[in-house]
């Protein structure tokens, strides 16, 4: 499971890898709330997964409900992106990166950028044009 | 920086942390060695010291690579996707994917398999796990909880030094600059620097 000296090896030697976990995702994109979506309910559980959506003891549906858009908000947030609740780009390029297993909330709480006093997070500038 | 609930950590008199790795997995001395140089990156700026011994069972930090479903509820999922997890303190489980394309030699950055992932970068980012860190918004931070393939990202930033020193304190011969890793030897010529936290 380890690739001996990455830079000697022939590309032709390397394993093809056909599809990375998560890369259904980017087909979300521009699905919005109230939508309804097969594979939804995937996503809803990566968020569970990683603390943005509390333990639910019903199985996830496909709709883009209101838990999945405060979901992607504080997952946003987390990540520096511009906190609309939507599927854009940005947000799913961030989604489908490689991570750690260990969730962003735990309990229920965070200490990231959702978690901290806006004074704090804050880093938007606003710029007027003369 | 942010700390796990509850803020755990290894307690004041066990600073001299020893690890094992699975003895399954059969790992060459150039793969400990990834390990090895990732423990020393937080040793240098704290004032816990990281061992290597042979006792599986009786270390403190327990290093082992598993595939999918490998007993502790949180399984893994092949290529990409989840890299590797680690248990806040004082559990020392570490545990990494074994599906991955991990680099433990070469220059992961020129590889031309896309999903090629450097193995010291995780490392270093589930170490702090390990120490009692959380996940940080800062993404120059090394616990920052995404890695693009084909990255290397190994230097401790100000964010993740400030929150390991805020646990554990500083180390008397961290100068503030944490781009390499300091050797025993470096440490006993440095001319020292104060501690950050």
């Amino acid at each position: 499971f380890f690739l001996p000296n990455i830079s000697s090896i022939p590309p032709s030697l390397l394993p093809n890898v056909s599809s990375p976990a998560w890369n259904a995702f980017r087909n979300f994109s521009g699905c919005h709330a109230g939508e309804r979506r097969d594979g939804l309910a995937n996503l809803k559980k990566y968020f569970r997964y990683f603390g943005y959506i509390p333990e639910t003891p019903s199985n996830f549906t496909d709709d883009f409900d209101d838990a999945l858009a405060s979901a992607i908000k504080t997952y946003q947030h987390n990540f520096n992106l511009e906190p609309t609740g939507q599927l854009d780009d940005a947000t799913l390029t961030q989604l489908v990166r490689p991570r750690c297993g260990n969730p962003d909330i735990v309990n229920g709480s965070t200490a990231m950028n959702s978690g901290k006093a806006e004074s704090l997070s804050a880093t938007h500038f606003h710029a007027v044009g003369h | 920086y942010t700390f796990f609930p509850g803020t755990p950590r290894w307690p004041d008199g066990k600073s001299d942390l020893t690890y094992a790795f699975l003895p399954a997995n059969q790992l060459s001395d150039d793969e400990k060695a990834v390990f090895s140089r990732a423990f020393q990156r937080w040793a240098a700026v704290t004032p816990l010291t990281f061992t290597a011994t042979d006792s599986y069972t009786a270390a403190d930090i327990k290093i082992g690579f598993f595939s999918g479903d490998h007993g502790d509820g949180e399984a893994f999922d092949g290529v990409l996707g989840t890299l590797a997890h680690a248990f806040s303190p004082p559990s020392g489980r570490f545990h990494l994917d074994r599906d991955e394309n991990w680099v433990a030699t070469g220059d992961v950055t020129t590889s031309s398999l896309s999903s090629a992932v450097d193995l010291e970068s995780v490392a270093v980012h589930e170490i702090g796990h390990l120490l009692g860190l959380g996940h940080s918004s800062v993404e120059e931070s090394i616990m920052y909880p995404t890695i693009t393939s084909r990255t290397k990202k190994v230097d401790l930033a100000t964010d993740d030094v400030q929150g390991i020193q805020v646990l554990y304190g500083g180390n008397p011969n961290y100068n503030g600059s944490s781009s390499t890793p300091s050797t025993s030897q470096e440490r006993e010529t440095s001319d020292g620097g104060e501690p950050r936290a």
